[in-house]
Order: C-alpha cells, then sequence, then structure tokens
C-alpha cells in the first residue's frame, strides 16, 4: 500500500497558537483585525505570524525563539494560555500540535 | 476510437477494460465528444508532485501550486529515506497524465490543469492544513486529498476547529463562490477492522468520500466501511488482481512509471478526474450538485457481500461500497442537463441530556427524537442529504460500542462499527458521525439512536451523556427527486452532450485571494546575499580608490614651486567639456612660464610621452581628438623639454 508515511511524528514545531480573534466589523475590518493581532500577541509574549490562509480573523502566533528547557516551555506555554484565555479580543485560541496523517 | 501512443495505456485496465468488459469507470465514450478536463483545474494536497515528468509538465498548473513544508511556490517531492515521495505524483498521474506522449500512462482528465500542495513531506498543524485547503481556492476547483488520520483501527480524528473552518470557508467561497470540491479517501484501515465513520474527513458533509473496488468489484482486502461513503471506484486488489498504472515520479527508485498503485489512495484521484470532467461541461455546478450527481448516478452492482439497502426515494447505498460505482458517462450526462439544487438547510436538535447506561448486547439503549413539521419550517427543510449525530459517551473500551442511526423512513445505518483494536478508556467526546444513506427521504419524523455494548470482558457500564442530531438538505420534495431521477435517466442516452446543447451558467463571484506578497525564505536569503555582496565590494572599491589617491597625493609632492596641477584649457573650459581629471602620472613643470603663458595645451601637452604609455590613462573623448593633432606623429624625443612627466 502506499506507504504511510506521514510526517515523523517527533518531527518538531515550535510552541504556537492558531487565535480567532472577535471581529470589530465596518470598513477597515482587515486592518483592525491585524492590529489587533499584533497587540494580543504582544501581550502574550508572541510573535504574529500572520493571518491563516484565507480565514479571517484567525491567526498565528509563535514563539519567537525556540525554547530549549521543558520547565521554560512549561512557564511560557502557562503564560500565553493565560493571557489569550483572558483576552476580551480572543474569542478562541488553540496551540498548535503535531498532526499525524497517513498517505492512503 | 480513441487510440493512444502511450506505452502503459493498454494496461490502464480502469480507464478501459478489454478483460473485462464494463469493469472500468465509463470513460472514453465522454473523451469521444471532447470532454476531457479542459478549463479545469485539479490539486493533489500531498508529499509533493514532480511537475517535471513528462505526463506532468504539459498541464502543470504552477499557480495553482504551493509547498508548504518549504514555504515556496515549488511543490517538487523531495527525495526521502524509503523512497515514499512519490505518492502525489502518482496521484497527478491518474488525473492528468498527459496522451499520446509515447510516456506511461494518460489520466482520466488529460486536458485538465493539474496542481500540487506539498503539506504531508514535514511536521504537520492544523494551521498549515487550513492554509492548505483553501490555497489558491479561486484557481483550484477540485481538492484531491489521499490521506487522513491513521488507518490503525483504533484512532478517531479528523480536521481540527480549523481545518473544519477552512472547509466550509472552501466551499463557501471557493471557486468563485461555487464551492471547492474536496475529494477525500476513506482509509486503508481494513485489515485493522476499521470504518471511515471514526475519520473526521471522510464523515465532514464537505468532502466527497471515496472508497475502492478491485478489479472485480469487491471489496478489497485493505478498505474500510462507513455509512458516510459516498461512491467507490477502482483500485488494486490483491496480489491476483492487477494494481492502478499511472505515472511515477523518477527520483531515487523511480523509473517514471508504475503499475503499482493501490489503496484507496488511487481511488479518489479518480473520482476526482472525473469530477473534473464533469466541471468542464457545466462550471457552475455547486460543491453540493457534485454529491447530488454522484448519488444519482453512482450504479449499485451485484455483490453478494455488500450490504445493499434501498431507501424511501429509491436509492440503493451500501456501507462498502456507499451509492455505488462512479460511472464517468453518467456522471458527465447528468452534469449537462443538472440545474442546481436549492440551498442548503439545516436542522439542530437541542443537545439532548440522556446519562443512560449502555446494556450489554443483545439488549441495547435506544433514544429517540423527533423532528416536527414545526422544527422545520423556518428552514424550510423537507428532504434530507447528511444527517449527522453527536455523541458523549464513556465507556472503558470504545471499541465495543455499536451506534445504528434509524432514519423516520426505518433505513438503518451503522455509524459507529465496534472496532477490535480501539481499546482506547476515553470513550467519545462530542465526536459527530455521518450518514449519507437517508439522502432524498423526508425529514419529518422520528429519529432512533441505538447503542450496544458488544464487549466480551466482563460487564463495564458505558454512559450515554448526551446527544445531538443535526439534519442536512434542501426544501427539495420527494416528488422533485423523483422528477431529477427521470430527467437523468433521459440524458443518460448523451443526446445532451454536444456543445449545441449547454444550459445557462451564473457567473461567480469576484472572490479575491488573500495573498499578502511574502518574501519567500529563499527570495530572502538571496536578496540576503546580495546586499551583502553589494556592500562588500562597495566598501572594497571605495578603499582601492581612496588608497590610490593616498599614493597619487603622496607621490604629487612638488620640488620647486608650487604644485601645478595641468592647467585646463579655457576652450574646454568655455565648452563646458572640462573633464574632472586627475593625472594619472605626475608632471613636474620645468619651464613653468611657458605653461603660464603658452597657449592652451592640448591634450598631448598634458599627456607628455610618459603618459602615453599603454594601459594606466584614460582617454575622454577631447583627449583622443588633442592626440589627433600635432603632436601626434612627433618622436617622443621631441617631445622633451615641454614638460618632462613622471609615471
Amino acid at each position: 500500500l502506499a506507504g504511510a508515511a506521514g510526517p515523523d511524528a517527533h518531527g518538531t514545531v515550535g510552541l504556537s497558537w492558531a487565535v480567532h480573534l472577535d471581529s470589530p466589523g465596518g470598513d477597515q475590518e482587515e486592518e483592525h483585525l491585524e492590529q489587533q493581532a499584533e497587540a494580543v500577541a504582544r501581550a502574550a509574549g508572541l510573535v504574529n505570524a500572520g493571518r491563516i490562509g484565507e480565514l479571517q480573523g484567525h491567526y498565528l502566533f509563535v514563539h519567537p525563539t525556540g525554547p530549549s528547557q521543558a520547565l521554560e516551555v512549561q512557564v511560557i506555554r502557562q503564560q500565553a494560555e493565560a493571557v489569550l484565555a483572558g483576552h476580551k479580543a480572543v474569542r478562541w485560541h488553540s496551540e498548535q500540535r503535531l498532526l499525524k496523517r497517513a498517505k492512503r | 476510437s480513441i487510440h493512444f501512443n502511450d506505452p502503459k495505456y493498454p494496461q490502464q485496465w480502469h480507464l478501459n477494460n478489454r478483460r473485462s468488459p464494463g469493469r472500468d469507470i465509463n470513460v472514453t465514450g465522454v473523451w469521444e465528444r471532447n470532454v476531457t478536463g479542459r478549463g479545469v483545474t485539479v490539486v493533489v494536497v500531498d508529499d509533493g508532485v514532480e511537475h517535471t515528468i513528462q505526463d506532468i509538465a504539459p498541464n502543470y498548473s504552477p499557480e495553482g501550486s504551493y509547498d508548504l513544508n518549504s514555504n515556496d511556490p515549488d511543490p517538487m517531492p523531495h527525495p526521502d529515506v524509503e523512497s515514499g515521495n512519490h505518492h502525489g505524483t502518482r496521484c497527478a498521474g491518474e488525473i492528468a497524465a498527459a496522451p499520446n506522449n509515447s510516456f506511461c500512462a494518460v489520466g482520466v482528465a488529460y486536458g485538465s490543469r493539474i496542481a500540487g500542495i506539498r503539506v504531508l513531506d514535514g511536521p504537520l498543524t492544523d494551521s498549515m492544513e487550513a492554509v492548505a485547503f483553501n490555497k489558491h481556492y479561486q484557481i483550484n476547483d477540485i481538492y484531491s486529498c489521499s490521506w487522513g488520520p491513521d488507518d490503525d483501527g483504533k484512532t478517531v480524528d479528523g480536521p481540527h476547529q480549523l481545518g473544519k473552518a477552512a472547509l466550509q470557508h472552501g466551499v463557501m467561497a471557493g471557486r468563485q463562490g461555487f464551492g471547492s470540491i474536496f475529494v477525500v479517501a476513506s482509509g486503508n484501515g481494513g485489515q485493522h477492522n476499521d470504518n471511515c465513520n471514526y475519520d473526521g474527513y471522510a464523515n465532514s458533509i464537505y468532502t466527497v468520500t471515496i472508497g475502492a473496488v478491485d478489479e472485480e468489484g469487491r471489496m478489497p482486502f485493505y478498505a474500510e466501511e462507513c455509512a458516510s461513503m459516498l461512491a467507490v471506484t477502482f483500485s488494486g486488489g490483491d496480489k491476483m488482481l492487477r494494481s492502478i498504472v499511472t505515472t511515477d515520479w523518477d527520483l531515487q527508485k523511480g523509473t517514471g512509471c508504475t503499475e503499482g498503485h493501490t489503496g484507496t489512495s488511487a481511488a479518489a484521484p479518480l473520482a476526482a478526474g472525473m469530477i473534473a470532467l464533469m466541471l468542464q461541461v457545466r462550471p457552475c455546478l455547486t460543491w453540493r450538485d457534485v454529491q447530488h450527481i454522484i448519488v444519482f448516478t453512482a450504479t449499485q452492482y451485484e455483490d453478494r457481500h455488500a450490504d445493499w439497502l434501498t431507501n424511501e426515494v429509491g436509492f440503493s447505498h451500501s456501507h462498502q461500497h456507499g451509492f455505488g460505482l462512479l460511472n464517468a458517462w453518467r456522471l458527465v450526462n447528468a452534469a449537462k442537463v443538472w440545474t442546481s439544487v436549492p440551498y442548503l438547510a439545516s436542522y439542530f436538535s437541542p443537545v439532548l441530556k440522556e446519562n443512560k447506561a449502555i446494556p450489554r448486547s443483545p439488549r441495547s439503549l435506544e433514544v429517540l427524537w423527533n423532528v416536527s413539521r414545526a422544527d422545520l419550517e423556518t428552514s424550510g427543510l423537507k428532504t434530507l442529504e447528511h444527517v449527522a449525530v453527536t455523541v458523549s459517551i464513556s465507556h472503558p473500551r470504545r471499541g465495543s460500542l455499536e451506534l445504528k442511526l434509524f432514519c423516520p423512513s426505518g433505513m438503518m445505518s451503522l455509524i459507529g462499527a465496534p472496532r477490535s483494536m480501539d481499546s482506547d478508556p476515553s470513550g467519545f467526546n462530542d465526536w459527530s458521525f455521518s450518514t449519507v444513506r437517508c439522502w432524498g427521504e423526508r425529514a419529518k419524523g422520528t429519529y432512533r439512536l441505538v447503542i450496544r455494548d458488544v464487549g466480551d470482558e466482563p460487564p463495564q457500564l458505558g454512559i450515554l451523556q448526551h446527544w445531538q442530531l443535526t439534519l442536512y438538505g434542501s426544501m427539495w420534495s420527494p416528488a422533485d427527486i423523483r422528477e431529477r431521477q427521470r430527467l437523468l435517466e433521459s440524458a443518460m442516452s448523451g443526446k445532451y452532450l454536444h456543445d449545441g446543447f449547454t444550459l445557462p451558467c451564473p457567473p461567480g463571484l469576484k472572490i479575491p485571494e488573500e495573498e499578502g506578497y511574502t518574501i519567500t525564505p529563499n527570495t530572502l536569503k538571496t536578496l540576503v546575499l546580495v546586499g551583502c555582496f553589494t556592500v562588500f565590494w562597495t566598501i572594497y572599491y571605495m578603499l582601492e580608490v581612496y588608497m590610490s589617491h593616498r599614493t597619487v597625493a603622496s607621490t604629487q609632492g612638488c620640488r620647486n614651486g608650487p604644485c601645478h596641477w595641468p592647467q585646463r584649457s579655457r576652450k574646454s573650459r568655455e565648452e563646458g567639456t572640462e573633464l574632472e581629471s586627475v593625472p594619472l602620472c605626475n608632471s613636474k613643470d620645468l619651464s613653468g612660464a611657458e605653461a603660464e603663458s603658452g597657449g592652451p595645451p592640448t591634450t598631448s601637452d598634458l599627456l607628455g610621452p610618459d603618459l602615453l604609455c599603454e594601459g594606466d590613462w584614460t582617454l575622454s573623448q577631447n583627449n583622443q581628438a588633442a592626440l589627433d593633432g600635432p603632436y601626434q606623429h612627433r618622436p617622443p624625443d621631441l617631445l622633451q623639454g615641454q614638460e618632462e612627466q613622471i609615471c
């Protein structure tokens, strides 16, 4: 069968979060969302990596430097989760994990 | 009447089966009428597409392609240790391998454009998947995805929030608003007793779920059953049966052609190719029109293992084969006369809290929900398409559970089949199962969910915490459906399949793509390199000039009297052709007066004999003219005494 060689599950992606921001509506909505994304990312100690494809209001926030220590990772994660969970502009957020996908 | 010089075309039994007539996708008649997928773009979302290979290059669409693993526009596959990154290229060949190029094989839609999105060859996240599903979605019409969660018989997974949002955005805004067509492979977990109702891509209402049958029309050993399967088409079977012949990559062990493509991976692209043929004859088919045409035209056939069940409006469905075999002739003739179905209507029941124990087989837990006419008034929903049931169940061994859904007509769907490999103790947490078996049936009435525990361990109680029923359909009445069935049957003669007959097609929407200009890392690196090189060179050149200046200046020292730069001729001053030139040699003025009083020295005065040495001086136009003057032919010694130049 076609190899089920999905991406190596131990591949690495740095700490990153997908975030869905509340749309303010009105004109310049896109711009407003961009600014909003920058602000929220900064508040969470992350960097706004830009909009996710064609999904309006969805942004990817990444941690600027790939942390090394597990403890450090935990601290960063907790801090980011706390900010994103508590931010009024954030409708939804989800830390990005590796997906295991197999060719069929 | 169709002949190709492609060497492997005769072995492509799935296109035209000479050995077992009828065991193919019945596409040659469509080709004879010049329906080859022209004007349609299919993108293979996989591990890359080797678009330089002869069979792919003529139809390759760079504008529909992208590489999300390397973040650059070129989806070329990368050789890997298992030499396994040929998958996307093989799928692409099935769809659009170019004909009559004396190379390998022919694609189902050999007139279509083929693109690649490389996303499987590296770490994959929800956001990458979401980007892939909408990448160039105004260029790519059909997304062919021959991959999914592990088919290990114990995984319950699918698109998460972002992936679902991208699929939904794709069907709403993709393809100028007609909706992207997502074709997914149903899964290869047959040997692990897997079922594609545990695969969220197969369960999704936004995807066309395609299963596989072998050359004899039977469900191959690797194939999975599920209630959400729309149809099947051909692929390889066991060792005794032929696999699919298609283009291959020519990297590593690849030869550019393979006779061994198999699995449901091989079936999905064939379906994508047939849908491309449909879109050529009717570009304005919406994503739901395509699903409807598949349901109306897939053909049931004799297979005693298949549990065919005919529903209230005459559609026969099997958990193994969906609504049956895809048939290109039927699909294309139906597309030709198809007018769009009414808009999608949906109904959501409240979340029904049960907290009831699930008894051991043969007893079962039965919960009902009645959908009244009043419930459906607002949505206008009359007949069904997809029916979904979202459940939360706790159970120490998830694979022991069996879930069946009965539509008001009594049509049964096995939406959660027991899985012997699945011993996961986490149960189901808002997992949505779906079925297409009630397609076209009336939506009103009582729905019955029956759950059993078929495990054989000591009695452990599973608990149904809550569940929710979701109906998708339209305001079509059963009569409308029967009318449409009649129309299609009359079209199957092919009488409409010519250019003279064309139904009006609404124009699509102009939807801008969010193509924020992002400099790719490669471009960035190149720019940085060029920039560094430029800076370095500038610094070097400045130093060079400065040093040569200094050298000139340091040896410029005048011994007797003030230093004289050669006088500039009044003439050149007047003409404004004064050249800012620094003599590269030193001029020691022996007869200062002369210099002062003499007429305007011509350039040859300035350019004394020593300066006539070649190489380290430059001539401007005036200088050249001067050289042509009176001094030109005087031997160097006569020039003595004018000015002695020291280089």
